[in-house]
């Protein structure tokens, strides 16, 4: 089962993740008593990559509209300057004396924080990203929803043509995603619901041709209706189920065992 | 924007483990 569900989120943090967490046991298992070199010159390179990252991270919230990633990313932010402060009091702590305990365990708390903030601070973005496809999603339902007033053939014309856009933007959005995940399970489901509404789409595209034809003859207009509506439900639904699968993430289905 | 801010997480998280890949080493000479 993968930690992370994104692979941008995996290769940038199970490294660092590995390396912390050899860290923690050897700190546990008390092994870690040799003297300590200077790091001064390593704890300012990650002090220079936190400064770069806060600034980066500041600028991509003063730019977006999204307010819950207003809301998540200062936390995941503080989190990383203030565990960049503990590596800091570290540096000046071991300088003075290379074996001080306390130093280490600031070390260790900093290394950690460092990667706990900047999953924070992932996973907050990964999640802003995320909320940008559903809204895309959310498009093509309102589009669909708006089915039923299609009954001359000039209002098809321009149901398609605003409908295909969005349904190709949903597409190749959805499609980029699904590469994206870790998941197997996930990737299976988003695959399997885009399918059926690439294969839908022609259907409903004709069952709305068939509704005009029988409403225009008068002939068997409450069967073509229902065949559209559902061809609409069935799509929507699908459309829902993309919406609740890329919210999904490892730890939800963890949850569900 | 969005590319630079993962574009700093990843040397962030770079930096981070050469700093604790320095502490290890020293703690398992």
């Amino acid at each position: 089962m993968p930690v992370f569900h994104t692979k941008t989120i995996e290769s940038i943090l199970e490294p660092v993740a590995v390396q912390v967490s050899k860290l923690v046991i050897l700190h546990e298992e008390a092994e870690d008593g040799n003297a300590m070199p200077d790091l001064c010159r390593p704890i300012q390179v990650v002090k220079l990559a936190v400064d770069n990252l806060v600034k980066v991270g500041y600028e991509t919230i003063n730019f977006s509209d999204d307010q819950i990633l207003k809301q998540d990313m200062p936390p995941a932010l503080r989190r990383v300057e203030e565990s960049s402060i503990l590596l800091l009091q570290a540096s000046d702590m071991l300088r003075a004396d290379p074996y001080s305990a306390p130093a280490r365990k600031k070390l260790i708390e900093g290394s950690r924080g460092i990667l706990q903030g900047t999953s924070a601070l992932l996973l907050a973005f990964d999640e802003s990203e995320v909320r940008k496809i559903i809204r895309v999603c959310k498009n093509v339902l309102e589009y669909l929803a708006i089915t039923e007033v299609v009954d001359r053939m000039e209002d098809l014309v321009t149901y398609v043509k605003n409908l295909s856009p969005v349904l190709t933007r949903m597409t190749k959005e959805v499609d980029t995603r699904e590469k994206e995940l870790t998941h197997q399970v996930h990737r299976e489901m988003l695959i399997r619901s885009l399918e059926q509404v690439k294969n839908l789409t022609p259907v409903l595209i004709s069952g709305i041709k068939i509704y005009i034809t029988a409403k225009q003859t008068n002939q068997g207009v409450q069967d073509a209706q229902t065949n559209r509506d559902y061809v609409v439900r069935k799509m929507s639904d699908e459309i829902h189920e993309i919406i609740r699968v890329l919210q999904l993430t490892t730890y939800d289905e963890e949850e569900w065992d | 924007d969005a590319h630079d801010m993962v574009k700093q997480a990843r040397q962030l998280a770079q930096a981070t483990s050469m700093l604790v890949n320095t502490i290890r080493g020293q703690a398992e000479d």
